[in-house]
């Protein structure tokens, strides 16, 4: 539990404005309302649903504020090249919901 | 909040 989160406050920071400017809904992002924002990304639609996969913690076809930092997140990384993890590193997970 | 119809909570599948 002491181990950091993999999203910096900076990138939080970024996302975080990200977040706020898809008017979420109890401080919540619908699928439909996040989809398009990572298709943006140009990555593969197969991509896209594991990333989500990752990032939809609770299952509830919502993201909350952490969880779209952490779809943020693993989209750069994918950017980047980086491969998507196919299990949930514990340094991925909020500190909120550990 | 309303779980979406589609029995999937994934929206890329």
């Amino acid at each position: 539990t002491n181990i950091p989160w993999d999203v910096t406050l900076s990138e939080k920071s970024k996302y975080d404005k990200v977040f706020d400017s898809l008017q979420p809904v109890n401080n919540m992002l619908s699928g439909d309302k996040v989809k398009p924002v990572l298709m943006n990304s140009q990555l593969p639609v197969d991509i896209l649903g594991r990333i989500w996969d990752m990032s939809d913690i609770d299952k509830d076809g919502y993201l909350d504020r952490d969880e779209f930092a952490v779809a943020m997140h693993l989209v750069y990384q994918a950017r980047e090249g980086q491969d998507i993890p196919s299990i949930m590193r514990p340094g991925l997970v909020p500190p909120s919901k550990r | 909040q309303v779980p979406p119809p589609s029995g999937s909570t994934n929206p890329f599948l």
